[in-house]
């Protein structure tokens, strides 16, 4: 199965 | 101090659905502008933001920003006692005690249900999101939110291991947009296409397409978002092949929800 990218590079703490 | 009223508790009672399964807890920032909730879940796949401007609320204030951690299943509990025209007050006192007070008050008995929540610690929340560059998404698709739930449910049914694990590919080709999945034998396509508008005017099916793209979605992520379908009758998806998907439902003229998740890649 394909797998999962995890969001963290997009986003950063405020 | 921070002192809100809604009169009709539909509204938060629809919003902790939407999200309570998905995420556990949330950042709840209150500002002058309104609510801003944050959550993502603990695998980092899915995050959820959503915008309540204090035009939502029927008394809103905020007299300095305040940003807590709250549970949010201890909430959907709590909410799920409320009955939908129970008036909500959110209070937060000036000592910061670390905890606020929701109040459910019956307007027919009269009855005054009160819960305080702790604050909790989140899962790194909140962060700061970008508005990612339109021109960066390859096709974008707005729906009917309920047509999108009904998709949902469809592919689930058929899905090789129900919810759990099922990959859901989305394709958008010129005017249509198509939902696959594969079964324990066999393969599942829904195709939906563009909508003429003068038919249906108020539930279009409107697609957007830069190029053409299809990527993979885990089909459980994709159900748990569309329960946003409470809170609006369409549902805008952007997709791209480089950036977070995000599904997003418009509140009224007052706000929004948000979920973004990433494709499934081939190793």
């Amino acid at each position: 199965k394909p797998k999962q990218q995890v969001l963290s590079r997009f986003f950063s703490p405020k | 101090i921070l002192e809100l009223r809604l009169v009709q508790a539909t509204l938060f009672k629809n919003v902790l659905e939407a999200i309570s399964d998905l995420f556990s807890k949330a950042n709840f920032d209150f500002s002058g502008t309104g609510l801003e909730l944050q959550a993502m879940d603990t695998s980092h796949v899915a995050l959820v933001a959503l915008l309540l401007r204090a035009e939502a609320f029927n008394h809103y204030l905020c007299d300095r920003d305040l940003s807590m951690g709250l549970n949010l299943a201890d909430m959907a509990k709590a909410f799920r006692c409320a009955n939908n025209d129970d008036i909500i007050t959110i209070k937060a006192e000036e000592d910061w005690s670390d905890t606020v007070t929701f109040t459910f008050e019956s307007p027919e008995d009269g009855e005054i249900s009160i819960f305080d929540f702790d604050f909790v610690g989140t899962n790194g929340v909140p962060l700061e999101i970008p508005e990612f560059p339109e021109s960066e998404y390859q096709a974008k698709v707005r729906m009917p939110s309920a047509k999108f739930m009904r998709i949902c449910k469809k592919l689930s049914s058929f899905g090789d291991s129900g919810d759990r694990d099922t990959v859901v590919i989305i394709s958008v080709d010129k005017e249509c947009v198509n939902f696959f999945t594969r079964g324990k034998t066999g393969t599942s396509t829904i195709v939906c296409r563009q909508t003429q508008t003068v038919d249906k005017p108020k539930e279009p099916t409107l697609i957007e397409m830069k190029e053409q793209v299809s990527l993979a979605f885990d089909l459980r992520y994709m159900n748990s978002f569309s329960k946003g379908s409470t809170l609006s009758d369409q549902v805008t998806i952007s997709l791209s092949s480089n950036l977070p998907a995000v599904f997003e439902y418009k509140i009224a003229e007052t706000g929004y929800i948000r979920y973004y998740m990433l494709p499934r890649i081939e190793e």
